[in-house]
């Protein structure tokens, strides 16, 4: 995860996800 | 009687629909010289921008968010050239050999020759041609979209059952939109995912391509598409 800075920080940053 | 209740896997098209991000441009600086490194820069500043608006489409996808952070990453990591590609062809359809790499950057077999990119443009003007056969239509490309993504065949993923889950929800969302809207034809939900192979080996094609032009050093990359490309290879 630490060489992947960049999409985790991107997918943490939550936007009203939507669950089945 | 009342009428039957939608089903909620058609729900899931229309929330895809609903998800599809706004058009992004590629604004190519007016300042610098026209060449194939000013052509090669533009189209990797493009993605790195097209990729922050795929990891925020990716988390409207139902069910998505719901994996955990590390699958999220895998499925990104795996599918993100897939899903490039796609939006791509899916803006190439109304164009006659010529590629929408966004509104204001259009690519003909010429441009695509001077810039190296002349394999990448035969591959994907492949799927452009089938596409354009199938007639396929923005409810189809935004499901099969969705399907890539999680159909990506990731090595890393921790909870599989839970991706299966995913892949099977969306490939019964196309399944379901299919044998509504296209009752002719039982077998174009089946077509629409031999697609998938072209657009694996075309998406593989360019990350190498793309690797290579990282390795030469001489077209500047943003952070996140240099790290999406580090993780393909």
């Amino acid at each position: 995860k630490e060489k992947h800075k960049i999409l985790h920080r991107l997918l943490q940053n939550s936007s009203s996800p939507v669950d089945l | 009687l009342p009428p039957p209740a939608k089903k909620p896997l058609t729900k899931i098209v229309s929330h895809l629909l609903v998800a599809e991000p706004e058009k992004i441009y590629a604004m190519p600086d007016p300042s610098m010289p026209e060449s194939d490194i000013k052509a090669l820069t533009t189209l990797c500043d493009l993605a790195d921008r097209e990729l922050v608006v795929i990891i925020g489409w990716a988390k409207h996808i139902p069910g998505f968010s719901s994996l955990s952070l590390g699958d999220q990453m895998s499925l990104l990591q795996s599918a993100w050239m897939e899903i490039l590609i796609l939006s791509i062809v899916f803006r190439s359809l109304p164009y006659e050999d010529e590629l929408v790499y966004a509104e204001d950057y259009v690519m003909d077999e010429e441009h695509s020759r001077l810039t190296g990119l002349l394999d990448l443009y035969v591959s994907i003007l492949q799927l452009v041609r089938k596409y354009k056969k199938l007639k396929v239509e923005k409810e189809e490309f935004v499901t099969l979209k969705a399907i890539a993504l999680a159909n990506s065949d990731s090595m890393h993923i921790e909870d599989v059952e839970s991706v299966q889950k995913l892949q099977d929800a969306l490939h019964e969302a196309l399944q379901d939109y299919e044998s509504c809207q296209h009752t002719e034809d039982p077998r174009r939900a089946g077509k629409l995912l031999m697609t998938l192979p072209l657009l694996r080996q075309t998406a593989t094609k360019a990350i190498q391509h793309f690797y290579s032009i990282k390795m030469q050093g001489k077209v500047p990359m943003h952070k996140l598409f240099l790290e999406m490309l580090e993780a393909k290879v």
